[in-house]
């Protein structure tokens, strides 16, 4: 889904989110 | 800075002062990784410019399964490219105004 995910990893927190088409390379 | 396909960028604008800034990094080109990768899309995450190191928060994201062990140092040196240029403008800003 395109809502965005937290991860926690060592007291970190890490917030996931889908990457704009337009900041993609040739993928 | 060497492309190594993976981007890191500032999450939002720095303010020249706070010690921890936000950045956002999300791989440009898989075929420059190493292992296999599974697309998670932008990783935000704060990092302290006074107390942190890029490999930390590297190997934090391969333990939490962003990225495979083999990818370790190109995603921390990625990160060191971005938090180098990020201090070599602010200690710009500082020397400009001094």
């Amino acid at each position: 889904s395109s809502a965005a995910q937290v991860v926690h990893s060592a007291g970190r927190r890490f917030i996931v989110s889908p990457v704009p088409e337009s900041r993609l390379k040739d993928q | 800075a060497e492309d190594t396909g993976v981007r890191v960028e500032l999450a939002e604008e720095d303010d020249g002062k706070k010690s921890s800034i936000a950045l956002r990094l999300w791989v440009e080109d898989q075929k420059k990784l190493k292992g296999k990768y599974k697309d998670s899309g932008a990783i935000e995450f704060s990092f302290d410019l006074e107390t942190e190191v890029p490999e930390s928060i590297a190997q934090e994201m391969v333990d939490s399964g962003f990225f495979l062990e083999i990818d370790v140092k190109i995603v921390s040196k990625s990160i060191r490219d971005r938090v180098s240029l990020i201090k070599w403008r602010r200690q710009r800003i500082v020397s400009g105004c001094n």
